[in-house]
């Protein structure tokens, strides 16, 4: 049987979910 | 290449020609000047002086002139090329173009690598990110255990760092990103090839002649 080791998400994929990463604000009128 | 009329002068007053801009960057002249249609309406919105400030970005990306944030702070930092704590035209279009879709990897990687070393020292460093991480950690309101924010660090420099030495440099980032493109996500706006659409009254103002270019 395989090992179920979790996947563990590596910290700038966590980071890059931040909104105030995203500036598509600037378009939104 | 577009023959800019003097009239035009008026219009870009003490900014950078868009003809010029548009030569350096993925955009046209036209949708260089539907950004200065967005930069005008961005940097007046608290003092009407021809420049962003960092209350005037804030506004802008989050409907909130008081919404401290590191990300939001070192986006604006690095906006702000000149370091004079406001962006001006020519600095808005050029850190703009780096978010184009046809922007090359290679603007995106260098600048997702300055975005993540917060402290400018030329390496992404473990405390930076454990930082980053607790800032979006708190917001978006997750609660994560010490122990499983250490994990996370553990397996992400154990992934990126790969001679060991407890940061990340440029050339083992652009290695990681080019194994993780997800991470570069952030790097593009799509909403940048429709600008002209977005941003139509720059027509009004247009002195350039496009067929010309």
């Amino acid at each position: 049987k395989g090992s179920d080791s979790p996947t563990i998400i590596n910290a700038f994929q966590l980071i890059g979910m931040s909104s105030f990463l995203d500036l598509s604000g600037f378009f939104e009128l | 290449m577009g023959c800019f009329h003097s009239t035009a002068a008026r219009e870009f007053s003490g900014h950078e020609n868009p003809v010029k801009l548009a030569s350096e960057t993925a955009f046209s002249v036209s949708e260089v000047e539907a950004l200065f249609e967005l930069f005008k309406r961005i940097s007046s919105s608290v003092v009407d002086d021809g420049l962003i400030n960092k209350e005037e970005f804030q506004l802008a990306l989050f409907q909130n002139r008081k919404k401290e944030n590191l990300f939001a702070n070192r986006i604006f930092d690095l906006f702000d090329v000149k370091r004079k704590g406001v962006i001006d035209f020519g600095d808005f279009v050029r850190s703009l173009n780096v978010f184009h879709p046809n922007a090359s990897l290679e603007d995106k990687t260098d600048f997702s690598f300055r975005l993540y070393d917060m402290d400018c020292t030329g390496f992404i460093e473990r405390q930076e990110v454990k930082q980053m991480l607790i800032a979006l950690l708190c917001e978006s309101e997750m609660k994560l255990a010490d122990d499983t924010i250490e994990m996370i660090l553990d397996q992400t420099f154990n992934d990126a760092d790969v001679d060991r030495d407890g940061k990340i440099d440029k050339t083992e980032w652009s290695d990681f990103v080019i194994k993780n493109p997800s991470l570069l996500k952030i790097m593009t706006l799509p909403y940048l090839r429709d600008i002209t659409t977005t941003f139509p009254s720059f027509v009004f103002n247009s002195e350039v002649d496009e067929i010309a270019t």
